[in-house]
């Protein structure tokens, strides 16, 4: 089925989230994984790890607050060490 | 604050640095002074200076650069990553590169290179990201930061100082250094015959003779001249000089490298400086000037560049009309091109290579070659 736009907009969230925690929190996406789960423990651990440096409110998801972060520019440096 | 895993940190106070490739975005001269006022801000709360070379290996390569650019950060286009750099060490390590696929700006109009260049050189002195949103090394960039007047946050300063400490003693206190540098392997000889030299000036009633990082110290009541490093007096002054002289009734002597000038009075370099030579009406095409000497009685300061030679005016600080004229017509016998002069005695004495020619400005000639290091008691 096409997906319906809420279902849509959430893939591209789970796109920016990957890219984002993949680029500054070393988040190896699990290949063996079929569904990407936004709430894998994995995905889950690094998003509160990004919260709590970046000062925002730890909820381990993908809220606005922390969608919008993961949309600002940024320095390239990673945030956990490569 | 964090500093990076291993805690790398500079093991020498004294840095260099050097633009590689610039963006189009802004003129040259203001991604220079982006680039220095964001040095200024970490020089102010440590005993860190840094000087800019404009040829070979310097400590901080600074580049602007597109997607893949030879490291394994690829930038991605606007937006999103705006630079990154690399922790303190040799080769790449230290080095910043800038993602010239953003809109580098003076203002907040676009991304500020001065906000993200003085967060980048955190990471090229140690520091890592801070979770301090307040901090300048907290890794979102914050385009409402107030810049005028820019201030670092107590978590940075806290950071940075965790690595070098606090800036040196209070600039009241002279850097006297304890004792002259011996010299050793690899540092000029002053009794080598080829020995030529970069830059000589008086300093109250001294001489000093500049050769690459060092000068030896001259004066007329002690016969052995002293050899220091440039940087135990002046730590902001780079090496290989290109030219010096005293203004004597101001008490300054300035100093030149590339197009670039400074103005010292005793240990201490002049706020506002280094300032471009083309503020004192060289044309654009001038880089470089090779020598300087100011005549103290006449008030006037002459500049060698190649063939020829501009008149300065000290009392109307400006360059004089008629000029650029050849060296040879109005200093007949004295061998263009000049590495550096000074006047003592009523002479001028220019130094080419390892010859040394004393001028009488009044009859207009040569009246004896001398070997460069005479002066140094070989």
């Amino acid at each position: 089925y096409p997906l319906s736009g809420a279902a849509k907009e959430e893939d591209s969230n789970m796109d920016l989230a990957q890219q984002y925690l993949g680029k500054y929190y070393n988040l190896k996406t699990d290949t063996k994984q079929f569904v990407r789960r936004k709430d894998s423990n994995l995905i889950v651990k690094n998003i509160q790890g990004m919260q709590k440096l970046l000062g925002l409110e730890v909820t381990g998801k993908l809220d606005s607050d922390t969608l919008e972060v993961m949309r600002q520019p940024r320095c390239g440096v990673p945030d956990v060490g490569h | 604050f964090n500093t990076f895993p291993g805690m790398p940190k500079w093991r020498k106070t004294h840095l260099t640095y050097r633009i590689m490739k610039y963006t189009t975005d802004l003129p040259r001269n203001a991604v220079d002074s982006a680039i220095e006022k964001a040095l200024k801000v970490w020089e102010e709360v440590t005993p860190l200076t840094f000087s800019r070379l404009y040829e070979g290996e310097a400590d901080i390569l600074i580049s602007f650069v597109v997607k893949e650019h030879g490291d394994f950060y690829s930038f991605d286009g606007p937006g999103y990553s705006l630079a990154h750099a690399y922790p303190p060490g040799p080769g790449f390590y230290g080095d910043i590169h800038f993602d010239d696929d953003e809109n580098w700006t003076e203002d907040t109009s676009g991304t500020n290179l001065f906000l993200v260049a003085a967060h980048e050189l955190g990471h090229s002195l140690g520091l890592f990201h801070s979770a301090n949103p307040e901090a300048l090394m907290h890794p979102v960039y914050n385009s409402f930061t107030d810049l005028r007047p820019f201030r670092l946050s107590q978590d940075d300063v806290n950071g940075i100082q965790s690595l070098y400490g606090p800036p040196r003693a209070s600039p009241e206190e002279p850097l006297v250094p304890t004792k002259s540098v011996p010299s050793a392997p690899g540092t000029p000889a002053k009794c080598d015959t080829a020995l030529s030299f970069d830059a000589i000036s008086t300093l109250r009633g001294e001489y000093l003779f500049f050769k690459d990082g060092y000068f030896w110290r001259k004066s007329n009541w002690n016969l052995e001249p002293e050899f220091h490093l440039i940087s135990t007096f002046w730590p902001s002054l780079p090496s290989y000089l290109d030219a010096a002289y005293e203004d004597n009734s101001r008490d300054i002597v300035f100093v030149f490298k590339g197009n670039e000038l400074w103005a010292i009075r005793g240990n201490e370099v002049q706020a506002g400086y280094p300032r471009g030579i083309h503020t004192l009406g060289f044309p654009p095409a001038v880089k470089k000037i090779d020598a300087a000497v100011s005549d103290k009685e006449k008030k006037k300061t002459y500049f060698f560049v190649e063939q020829k030679y501009w008149r300065f005016d000290e009392n109307s600080r400006s360059m004089e009309q008629g000029f650029p004229r050849l060296i040879a017509d109005d200093f007949p016998g004295v061998k263009p091109k000049v590495d550096a002069v000074f006047q003592a005695f009523g002479f001028f004495y220019f130094f080419s290579g390892s010859s040394q020619f004393e001028f009488d400005p009044n009859a207009k000639m040569v009246t004896r070659i001398l070997k460069s290091n005479s002066w140094l008691h070989c």
